[in-house]
């Protein structure tokens, strides 16, 4: 479903060239469940911005269901981005000024929602990650772990069937973290694509296949044994 | 060194009171290591935050080496977060327009110190913590690790006797957690003050003591038994 042949990332800054990604190949099938996993600056987020079509290669192809990405246009990637594909930040990226609710309801303002529909689902993503409460705060007025879970209710509440999460878990206590992932193990169960980064080897373990990154490379990529 | 007394926080949202902090007792003496669990919204980065003076209860008291912090002009709390505390935050908060070097400087430019001086110990700070060559990188430019790197360096630049970690180690893969967790610790042993908050049990047994908040309150304040 998601196929990326040898993409590079290569950032310029001055006359020194920073290698994000070097001519990284990887093939991630429908209803799989990964983990990227590799030091801070290996370029995980990199290639989470690539897949989630985001970012743009710098050399490679990545195709997505079949069609070269390089090749779309706008509105098909921003439709890509919108409904396709659900995606959790490493740093959030809410909107500061608006509340939980709105932050929650705007990929299905995007979508063509209607009102009445979108307070049921926007409502429904913000029960599922706990927030309920907290559903009228804005950003500056949630705890870190409480952004980090309005990120992950705005990321599913278009019910999309890639979830792209980045480190879901890095600010919240163990039970939260169990709840967070009890949710993405019953997306993949309902059938969805779960690709996640991570540094804890308990969250990894949710994942059936680990992909490692070391400076822009894959490491390694097996797939453990299960119980 | 650090006493806090029945101190609360309260954020008024319309009618609605949120009870960050309630009636919470702390005392922490100089050279200890502790680190503050808890789920996630008990309070933990509020009581950061009133420790660290950066933000003032709704009532109670808090004495930083005897004095009342409510008293002092703010001349002496400028004084005392530039170069008695260093801080860490859970969000990083760089400038975003500014290399990792001039945020690192920072401090020490508003401690006075001598240029010559300031490049010296701006970059041993950024070489502890292993971003030498992301020195001239703007926040922008940095993986998420690397930010949290970079405002780690900061936190320390000026020497400070009293540190605030706030998940120091929440993006980090786990060798480079590792690293900062040994610069932490060689902090402790030369007589320093360190306070961090994780939500990770191998991290807080770097600590000496373990305290738990829960809904605003403190759970248990425990000394785990050292081998
Ligand atoms: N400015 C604010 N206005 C209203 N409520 C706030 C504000 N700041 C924090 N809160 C609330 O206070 C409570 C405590 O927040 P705090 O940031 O201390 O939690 P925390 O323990 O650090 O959580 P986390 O582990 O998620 O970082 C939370 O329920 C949060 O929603
Ligand atoms: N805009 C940019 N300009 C220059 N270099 C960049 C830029 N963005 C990222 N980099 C560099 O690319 C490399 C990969 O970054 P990336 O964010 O993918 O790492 P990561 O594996 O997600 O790290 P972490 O675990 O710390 O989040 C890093 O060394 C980073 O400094
Ligand atoms: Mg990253
Ligand atoms: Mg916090």
């Amino acid at each position: 479903a998601l196929e990326i042949q040898n993409v590079s990332k290569t950032y310029m800054m001055g006359t020194e060239a920073v290698h994000a990604l070097q001519s990284v190949s990887l093939s991630i099938e429908e209803n799989e469940y990964i983990a990227i996993m590799g030091p801070s600056g290996s370029g995980k987020s990199t290639m989470m911005n690539v897949l989630g079509c985001l970012d743009t290669p710098t050399s490679g192809e990545y195709y997505l269901e079949g069609e070269d990405v390089s090749k779309m246009n706008d509105d098909q990637l921003a439709e890509i981005r919108n409904q396709k594909i659900g995606f959790v930040f490493q740093t959030f990226n809410l909107i500061p000024r608006a509340t939980v609710f709105h932050n929650v309801e705007l990929p299905l303002v995007y979508s063509g929602t209607p009102p009445a529909e979108r307070i049921l689902m926007a409502n429904d993503a913000i029960e599922r990650v706990g927030l309920t409460d907290r559903a009228t705060h804005k950003p500056t007025e949630l705890s870190g772990g409480q952004r980090q879970r309005a990120a992950i209710a705005r990321a599913l509440v278009n019910k999309p069937t890639i979830i792209l999460a980045d480190e879901p878990t890095g600010n919240l206590d163990s039970v939260t973290g169990r709840e967070i992932m009890a949710i993405l193990d019953g997306l993949h169960k309902a059938g969805n694509t779960i690709i996640l980064v991570t540094h804890e080897q308990e969250i990894a373990e949710h994942a059936h296949r680990i992909v490692k990154l070391r400076d822009g490379q894959v490491e390694s990529d097996v797939r453990p044994n299960r119980v």
